[in-house]
């Protein structure tokens, strides 16, 4: 059985939403709805590593979107490019053949299958970045069964990392 | 108790996984 046959993407948004609420960004941050906006997603970037998303980066990013979803989906493409971007340029890696995700899918139809996948590529950011430690030890406080999946979504980012 | 010799086997297992990550060297072109 190979680590993305083991990941149940519901399951993995489910947990990446627990997840992404220990980093207390100012935005609503309790269902699959509130980060459609990628508000949300664009301040954990920026707590993750503030001199790359700057507050030029997140200016750039729409807070008030209400239901319309171009602004969303607009919102979403810039933190896609931001998140590609940073693990090529900071962290020294490409993501292969990871499947990325449908920012339309998400911004249109709150695709939570779509979305974990986008917080598991936030999640990559995190555990690589400079201050990691903070993340990970994060992450080791949290209940058993979400620590699993994290984990699980990890190896499989892994498994598609070059340097 | 086979149950909480699952759970402590797989606590290791997480224990272990996140121990490596926090140990790997973070890649960076510099």
């Amino acid at each position: 059985m190979s680590t993305s046959e083991s990941l149940d993407r519901m399951e993995l948004c489910e947990s990446l939403l627990t997840w992404i609420q220990t980093f207390g960004v100012e935005a609503p941050c309790k269902t699959v709805e509130d980060l459609t906006s990628g508000v949300v997603m664009a301040q954990a970037l920026q707590k993750i590593d503030i001199v790359y998303f700057s507050d030029a980066w997140i200016s750039r990013i729409k807070p008030e979107v209400g239901d319309n979803w171009r602004l969303k989906i607009s919102n979403l493409k810039k933190i896609l490019k931001g998140i590609l971007d940073y693990n090529q340029e900071i962290l020294g890696q490409h993501i292969n053949d990871f499947i990325l995700p449908d920012v339309s899918m998400i911004g249109e139809h709150s695709d939570a299958a779509e979305l974990g996948r986008m917080l598991q590529l936030i999640l990559g950011c995190a555990v690589n970045c400079e201050q990691k430690q903070e993340y990970i030890q994060t992450i080791m406080m949290m209940e058993e069964s979400v620590q699993h999946v994290v984990m699980t979504a990890i190896q499989e980012l892994m498994s598609k990392e070059t340097p | 108790d086979p149950n909480m010799k699952a759970g402590a086997a797989n606590e290791g297992v997480l224990a272990n996984f996140f121990n490596s990550l926090l140990s790997k060297k973070t890649g960076s072109p510099g």
